[in-house]
């Protein structure tokens, strides 16, 4: 493992934390969207079904079984908690996510590694990874008004995109058959829906202002 | 253990 692909993991950690304590610290989760946090329950599930027939190290077990626990207690805590549920926005959370589901369903039908049925779903969540975060950005947009710990969350979680990008080139270049398209092009797609937000985030960091998106 | 073919990354 190299140290982009473990900087990479540890910011994806981070973000994870960061939402966890909004959430615990504030009881509140108002400008989190719950479809891109149900997507990305849907994400680990699908991807870690090697949980139980492959085993690659310690540190990627017990990473999958943490991306899966704090998942499911984040879907859960915006449901049924009772006093966090009360500040979720849900009318600003329209984004039709079942389109997202159903269309990255079909492309892994379409393209995948093998024709099996991990290998589908294995290439379903890497789709699914892709376009999850889109709820939460149209939500950001929307609402304007950025709270720092969402501000942060965003920005660590494309961090760890970046980092991964970072990982990719170099394993490219110290790997003889280093060759993953599928995990590649949608981690370039992933990264990009970043790029708009990263413009803005940088903007109120160098004046030091509150992070405002445009209308 | 798969096919020889493993997801190392998360």
């Amino acid at each position: 493992m190299n140290i982009f692909r473990f900087a990479g993991d540890m910011t994806h950690l981070i973000s994870i934390v960061v939402l966890l304590l909004k959430i615990y610290a504030t009881k509140s989760c108002s400008g989190i969207s719950l479809k891109t946090q149900e997507l990305y329950v849907i994400v680990f599930l699908a991807r870690y079904l090697d949980l139980f027939t492959d085993f690659i190290s310690v540190y990627n077990t017990v990473m999958k079984l943490v991306f899966i626990g704090s998942s499911l207690a984040i879907v859960w805590c915006m449901r049924m908690h009772r006093a966090v549920k009360r500040t979720y926005d849900k009318e600003l959370d329209t984004f039709r996510h079942y389109f997202l589901v159903l269309g990255s369903f079909v492309l892994a039908l379409l393209l995948h590694e093998k024709f099996t049925f991990q290998e589908i779903f294995w290439a379903f969540s890497i789709y699914l990874e892709a376009v999850a975060i889109l709820p939460q950005l149209v939500m950001l947009q929307r609402s304007g008004n950025v709270d720092n710990l969402t501000g942060q969350y965003v920005f660590f979680l494309g961090a760890y995109r970046a980092f991964y990008i970072l990982n990719w080139i170099y394993r490219f270049f110290t790997e003889p058959h280093f060759s993953r398209w599928i995990a590649c092009l949608s981690g370039l797609v992933q990264t990009a829906f970043y790029a708009d937000f990263f413009y803005y985030y940088f903007i109120s960091w160098k004046n030091n202002a509150k992070l405002q998106l445009p209308a | 253990p798969n096919g020889g073919h493993m997801h190392d990354e998360l």
